[in-house]
């Protein structure tokens, strides 16, 4: 999509492909591509570079919504992690802790992974690189319970930011969803209000599925902010404007790899740039 | 449904009593759609539309069949035999101890893939023998062996301060020695992307000569599942594929295209986080799945 090439034949059907291929879906790479057809049939975009940057408004329009600052009033600050298997949550949970320790926020992490092989050992390694305090109890303990806990130390410590972590769940699973719900209720028992932030973890990799995931986990305890993971890697992360044109909150942090500081915020024209590379 | 609307496409075109390019060029549009809504790769879908217009061309309507019927009937023979036919097992056929080497993306589930085929094999009267070479991933040998105590399998004692290569060379010697006739290796996931971390595959197969060498893929993944098992393939000539979180409901899309750019056969599916939660690939399950 450089230069003076002509916006032809050919050309529109490049463009349809990298719509399609950076997994913006049927439905919004359809919508864009009749957008841009009319725009062309009535002489209004000249050439690749002008169609380039009405692509990029359009997007950015729906992503600039996703682009909001994040605003923490509350004491201790509650977040619950959440999304399906392997997307990324403990690791993201490990980077956001540095990021706040070192803005010298108190945080106190939660391990209520009580499920999986080695999730508390894993969460227990990330807490010590971002030099914080962490929570847990034995494996098959209650999650619920291992919440609750977290959140009581937190308030006895004044710690100014709690991270729950959570097991991956598949959102078609009734039974886990159910149990998210206990967590979440049990988090506001101990502390009206809390979950302050209920944070979905999308993987980059993922297709059409990630907006159904969104969907349910937000039908089952709201959703209000995003991360997406894995963006290092070549999937173009296209789902997140699906994401966010339905679930309109915004998309806190990126993934850009597998260490402590591979974490970076959200900027919407970077992302849509990134899409046309 | 892909045949509901089918339906209504092939009921504008009544007394059809053959396929012809105009009635199917609306029925072709459909699946299309069909197939990039399920994640199909946008390559993958324009030639397998190809294919299935110049079997539907001409082709006589059946008796017993509607054009709809017909048509739909093509669509998933051809999508299944695409998807590879018939179930294809594990290659053991080889002196013990027979390696296979796990491969694939950060979090697709290697690690509980291998757990998983450890179960099968050891139901199956093999003495399996797990190999942690993940050194990077916080607690990921912890994971492995966690897995390995739940199922009764040993795994080889590997730590994060070693080699990949050394480890690999070394449980493969220890499995000879201890009479383990199946070495199951599960690596770090690694971007297709990453020079280093794809050369350290290919020094380990070097290394041990693996019979089996996974890529096992999240059925969830979208267009990116062609490069990513393009690349896996290209340097490592996989011999086949495990799909994981099929018991999700995603489309699984990913399939049709792993198949299609690799060409080697989908081996496995997980169907859930428990151990015993492996089976076989059914490719006519998958096809019908995909076209939802
Ligand atoms: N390349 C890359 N890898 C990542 C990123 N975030 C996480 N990972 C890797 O993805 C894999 C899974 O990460 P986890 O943090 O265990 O994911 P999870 O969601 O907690 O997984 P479950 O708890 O099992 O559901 C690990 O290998 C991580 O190192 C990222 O931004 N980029
Ligand atoms: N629902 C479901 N979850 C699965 C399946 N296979 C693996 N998982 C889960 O997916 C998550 C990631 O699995 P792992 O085995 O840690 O993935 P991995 O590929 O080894 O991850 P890395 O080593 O970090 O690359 C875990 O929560 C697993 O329990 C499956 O078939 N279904
Ligand atoms: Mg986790
Ligand atoms: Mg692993």
């Amino acid at each position: 999509l450089y230069g003076d090439k002509e916006i032809d034949e050919e050309f529109l059907e490049e463009l349809e492909e990298i719509l399609l291929t950076s997994d913006l879906g049927v439905k919004t790479s359809y919508r864009l591509f009749a957008e841009v057809e009319e725009k062309v049939s009535h002489k209004e975009l000249e050439n690749p570079a002008h169609l380039r940057r009405f692509l990029q408004q359009e997007i950015g329009t729906i992503l600039k919504q996703a682009e909001a600052p994040w605003e923490i009033r509350e004491k201790p600050y509650v977040i619950m992690t959440i999304g399906v298997n392997g997307v990324g949550k403990t690791t993201t949970i490990g980077k956001l802790a540095s990021i706040f320790a070192k803005q010298k926020k108190k945080v106190v992490l939660g391990a209520a992974d009580t499920f999986r092989a080695a999730a508390v050992e894993q969460l227990t390694v990330w807490a010590e690189r971002a030099k914080v305090p962490i929570i847990k109890q034995s494996m098959g303990a209650d999650p619920a319970a291992v919440a609750f806990d977290t959140l009581q130390s937190a308030i006895k410590r004044e710690a100014d930011i709690v991270i729950i972590d959570t097991a991956g769940r598949l959102h078609t699973k009734v039974n886990l969803m159910d149990e998210l719900k206990k967590i979440r209720r049990v988090l506001d028992k101990a502390l009206p209000g809390a979950p302050h932030e209920v944070l979905l973890v999308l993987d980059a990799n993922t297709g059409q599925n990630a907006i159904t995931q969104a969907q349910m986990f937000n039908e089952a305890i709201g959703v209000t902010g995003l991360v997406m993971t894995k963006l290092d890697g070549t999937a173009k992360g296209g789902v997140i404007v699906g994401v966010c044109d339905e679930l309109k909150v915004p998309v806190r942090y990126i993934g850009i790899g597998e260490s402590l500081r591979d974490l970076r915020p959200f900027d919407a024209s970077d992302f849509v740039d990134a899409l046309f590379d | 449904s892909l045949s509901d609307k089918l339906d209504v496409t092939f009921k504008k075109l009544r007394g059809q009593g053959r396929l012809t390019e105009d009635n199917i060029k609306e029925a072709l549009r459909e699946v299309r759609m069909t197939l990039l809504e399920a994640d199909v790769n946008f390559l993958v879908v324009k030639q397998f539309v190809k294919a299935v217009r110049e079997r539907a061309m001409g082709s006589e309507v059946l008796q017993s069949l509607t054009p709809a019927q017909q048509f739909i009937k093509i669509v998933n023979e051809e999508l299944t035999s695409l998807m590879g036919g018939s179930a294809v097992d594990l290659e053991l056929n080889s002196a013990p101890p027979v390696v296979i080497l796990m491969v694939g993306l950060q979090g697709s589930g290697k690690t509980t893939s291998s757990g998983k085929l450890a179960l099968s094999l050891k139901k199956k009267k093999r003495r399996p023998f797990l190999v942690p070479v993940d050194v990077y991933r916080p607690a990921a040998i912890d994971q492995l062996q966690s897995l390995g105590r739940q199922i009764d399998v040993p795994v080889f004692p590997s730590t994060d301060s070693q080699d990949p290569v050394k480890i690999s060379r070394k449980a493969v010697e220890t499995a000879r020695q201890q009479g383990y006739d199946t070495v199951i290796i599960d690596t770090a996931g690694r971007l297709q992307i990453d020079e280093k971390l794809m050369a350290e595959l290919e020094k380990i197969k070097a290394a041990v000569k693996p019979r089996e060498i996974l890529l096992v893929a999240d059925a969830m993944t979208g267009q990116e599942a062609v490069n990513i098992a393009k690349t896996f393939n290209d340097t490592l000539d996989i011999t086949g594929v495990v799909l994981t979180k099929l018991d999700g409901d995603a489309r699984g899309g990913a399939a049709l295209s792993i198949k299609a750019v690799t060409g080697k056969p989908i081996k496995f599916v997980g169907e859930g986080e428990k151990l015993s939660a492996l089976d076989v690939f059914h490719p006519d399950r998958m096809a019908s799945r995909i076209l939802g």
